[in-house]
């Protein structure tokens, strides 16, 4: 089963993030353009475009299932995660199953997200 | 006057979830 509910005060509204460029924002003020080039910076780590395919009910009480297609090979990938988890969708920002949740939990203005919605995800860099 | 406190400072990468697609052939 996935990690119980915790909450992870990083998405708390305030939080203090540093992007690889070793510049601090608050998690709220983060653009898509922040998250760009820091992996370029990072060295090791890409951005992805992570289109949401589907969003079902979890097998997992409490949790959501969310499909996405991956990158360039448009791979297949499937997480189960609470309904109030923040993405990063492009040109829009943070975005969640549960906006109402997430601002109840962190305070983190949130639009609802929804299937053909572009998230930021990560993977390794592809090292030839 | 403020009183310094610490501050939990995160890296950007625990923001974003880790899709890591299966590895084609």
């Amino acid at each position: 089963p996935p990690s119980s509910s915790h909450l992870p005060s990083h998405f708390m509204k305030g939080a203090i993030i540093q992007l690889a460029t070793g510049e601090l924002k608050r998690v709220e003020d983060l653009q898509t353009q922040d998250f760009v080039r820091s992996a370029e910076v990072s060295g090791g780590l890409k951005i992805d475009s992570s289109t949401v395919v589907d969003i079902q009910e979890s097998q997992w009480p409490g949790f959501v299932m969310l499909h996405f297609v991956v990158g360039e090979q448009q791979s297949k990938v499937s997480i189960d995660v609470p309904p109030e988890h923040p993405f990063f969708v492009y040109g829009q920002g943070w975005s969640s199953c549960s906006p109402a949740r997430t601002a109840q939990l962190f305070s983190l203005p949130c639009h609802r997200l929804q299937v053909g919605d572009v998230c930021i995800s990560i993977s390794l860099q592809n090292m030839n | 006057n403020v009183e310094p406190r610490s501050v939990a400072v995160f890296p950007w990468h625990s923001l974003v979830p880790f899709l890591a697609p299966s590895q084609p052939d």
